[in-house]
C-alpha cells in the first residue's frame, strides 16, 4: 500500500 | 510541487553555495557560527531519517543528500580544515546552543503529529531549524561588520522559508486536506525571527552601506 506521503517537503 | 516550494528550494540551496563560495574563496569562515551549522547539520540529520525507507521522487532524494552532506561538509571544514579553522570567531561564538536542542527536543515530545521515533525527531527537526539561526545572528551583532557573502548567505536562508509560507498557504488553499500546523507555525516562527535582520540588510542595500546590526 502506498504510504501515505506525509513528509513531501524538504 | 509547485512554483513557491520550489522557489524556496532553490533559495535554500543557494544560501548553502554562497557559504560554501565564502568559506572556499576566502579560505576563511570568520562571520560564520559554527553551533548554526551544528543545528543544521543535527536538523537535516533528524529530518531526513527516511530518505532510504520512503522514496517521494528523485528531486527530494537528491536535495536530501545534497543538504545533509553539505552540511556536514560545512561542520567539518569548520573544525577540522587547517587553513579555515583558524580563522573561526571561537570566542565570539558562545550561544549556549545545546539549550535550543534540549528546549526543541521536549517540545518535539510534547507537539508532534504521532508519537513515533520519527515523528517526534521530524518534529524535532522543524523546531531546531526555527531556532538554528540564533548563534548565527548574535555572532553578527557581536563581530560588527559583516562580509558581502555572509549576509548575502543569512538572507537567502531566511528568504526560503519565507517562501515555503507561501506554499503552505498556496497548499492549504489547492489540496483539500492539507494541514501542516508544526510546520506552518514554526516557519513562521523562523521567518519572525530574521525579521530584524532583513530590516538592516533592507537598510544597508537602499543606503548601499555596510550591514551593519545594532550590538
Amino acid at each position: 500500500f502506498q504510504k501515505v506521503l506525509y513528509h513531501d517537503e524538504l | 510541487m509547485n512554483i513557491f516550494r520550489l522557489a524556496g528550494d532553490m533559495t535554500h540551496l543557494l544560501s548553502i553555495i554562497v557559504l560554501l563560495l565564502k568559506i572556499y574563496a576566502t579560505k576563511s569562515c570568520s562571520g560564520i557560527s559554527l553551533k548554526t551549522q551544528e543545528l543544521y547539520a543535527l536538523v537535516f540529520l533528524a529530518r531526513y531519517l527516511d530518505l532510504f525507507t520512503d522514496f517521494i521522487s528523485v528531486y527530494n532524494t537528491i536535495m536530501k543528500v545534497v543538504f545533509i552532506a553539505s552540511s556536514l561538509a560545512i561542520v567539518w571544514c569548520m573544525r577540522l580544515h587547517p587553513l579555515v579553522k583558524r580563522s573561526y570567531d571561537k570566542e565570539l561564538d558562545t550561544f549556549r546552543h545545546y539549550f535550543l536542542i534540549g528546549g526543541t527536543f521536549v517540545l518535539a515530545l510534547v507537539l508532534n503529529e504521532k508519537f513515533t521515533l520519527q515523528e517526534i525527531l521530524w518534529a524535532f527537526s522543524i523546531y531546531l531549524e526555527a531556532v538554528a539561526i540564533l548563534p548565527q545572528l548574535v555572532l553578527l551583532q557581536r563581530s560588527g561588520n559583516v562580509d558581502n557573502l555572509t549576509g548575502q548567505y543569512v538572507f537567502f536562508l531566511g528568504a526560503y522559508r519565507a517562501f515555503y509560507i507561501l506554499n503552505w498557504i498556496y497548499r492549504y488553499l489547492t489540496e483539500p486536506r492539507f494541514t501542516r500546523w508544526i510546520a506552518c507555525v514554526s516557519g513562521i516562527v523562523q521567518t519572525g525571527i530574521y525579521a530584524d535582520f532583513f530590516y538592516y540588510y533592507f537598510i544597508s542595500w537602499k543606503n548601499n552601506s555596510k550591514l551593519k546590526l545594532p550590538a
